[in-house]
């Protein structure tokens, strides 16, 4: 089952937002997405403690403020490419810094 | 984590590393290798996950590969506090991502992961083109706390890092360090290329056919394992591991 990884090209000419929409209109990451949703919930809910969440709604509203390009836009293109909300698309790119201790 | 950068017998650089982490099984289904290109070429490729925007695992081919392990220090509000207080400090994997984008060759790799502010400490673990190019930085928030190199020729022709200072020994009951050493020094540097370099990285114990559960390099948080040499950028690839 240790099977090498699908691979995909992000185009650093295009706008930010549209980075990773390649892999987020894969019919495979597709299927996927109902799935991700949940487990990204269920990710966010054991990872991050409750203290932070209003930390992150104040980054989400105004992430262009808090995060350098083109780390915000491609954040708001797989938000609108997934459906995921925006704020936990934020966290699961918190998590590491967050958890690395 | 474990990541080793090593120099075959003929002076070519091996960079291998196994991401240990956590909700395995929601990170081994989104796990993908990305080629971020500009006019059509590959600037730097790296391993990650769908919705993961920095890098955790890259290579910029013919300079560098760079991977991260988390170094187990501190607590998740210090991370907080110096993301709020210190807009200077860079997210680790944003560093990467920028490192392997901007930085055009091993030294300057190298130097920016060595001194740039960071929200959390962890080792950065650098391979580069040439020979003798590879390195394990320890980082606090600030800098470099240490800069370990490769030394082939006093004999030190592999560094590794799990996750803890080099100079200190690991605890008991997480010295994955050993095993890794010992499966390196088994396979001997001539042995050194792509398939050993994963075969190391898919050592386990085992008793007769028993698999122990004890940590080792490859263990149950293992999610995926990565093999670069960024003098031959095509041999980067990366495979999801199911212990």
């Amino acid at each position: 089952r240790d099977v090498p990884v699908k691979r995909y090209v992000v185009n650093l000419d295009a706008a930010p937002e549209e980075h990773f929409l390649p892999m987020c209109q894969d019919p495979d990451i597709l299927e996927l997405i109902p799935m991700l949703k949940k487990d990204a919930k269920d990710m966010i809910t054991s990872l991050v403690p409750e203290e932070v969440l209003p930390l992150v709604d104040i980054l989400t509203a105004d992430l262009d403020q808090y995060l350098p390009q083109p780390f915000a836009g491609e954040m708001r293109g797989i938000a609108n490419c997934t459906g995921i909300d925006l704020g936990e698309i934020v966290i699961l790119n918190l998590a590491y810094d967050l958890t690395a201790f | 984590c474990t990541s080793i950068v090593a120099q075959d017998a003929k002076g070519t650089i091996w960079h291998g590393r196994n991401l240990d982490y956590g909700f395995g099984d929601f990170l081994r289904n989104i796990t993908v290798m990305l080629d971020f290109q500009t006019k059509g070429q590959t600037l730097y490729t790296s391993t990650s996950y769908l919705g993961y925007v920095g890098a955790l695992t890259g290579q910029r081919p013919n300079k560098f590969t760079i991977t991260v392990d988390e170094r187990d220090q501190g607590a998740w509000w210090m991370n907080a506090l110096e993301a709020l207080l210190n807009k200077k400090a860079s997210l680790v994997s944003f560093l990467v991502r920028e490192t392997l984008a901007e930085a055009d060759t091993y030294d300057v790799a190298i130097q920016r992961l060595a001194y740039t502010p960071l929200i959390a400490p962890v080792y950065f673990i650098v391979g580069g083109a040439n020979v003798a190019e590879g390195a394990v930085i320890t980082r606090d928030r600030e800098s470099a706390l240490d800069i370990w190199t490769m030394n082939p020729a006093q004999g030190r022709w592999f560094v590794l890092e799990t996750n803890y200072d080099h100079w200190e020994e690991p605890p008991a009951d997480d010295n994955r360090r050993m095993p890794t050493m010992k499966a390196m020094n088994t396979t001997g540097q001539a042995g050194i290329n792509a398939s050993s370099m994963f075969q190391v990285s898919s050592t386990r114990p085992q008793f007769g056919h028993v698999v122990l559960s004890v940590p080792h390099v490859l263990n149950k948080g293992t999610t995926y394992t990565a093999i670069m040499s960024a003098a031959q950028p095509q041999v980067y690839n990366t495979w999801v591991r199911w212990p």
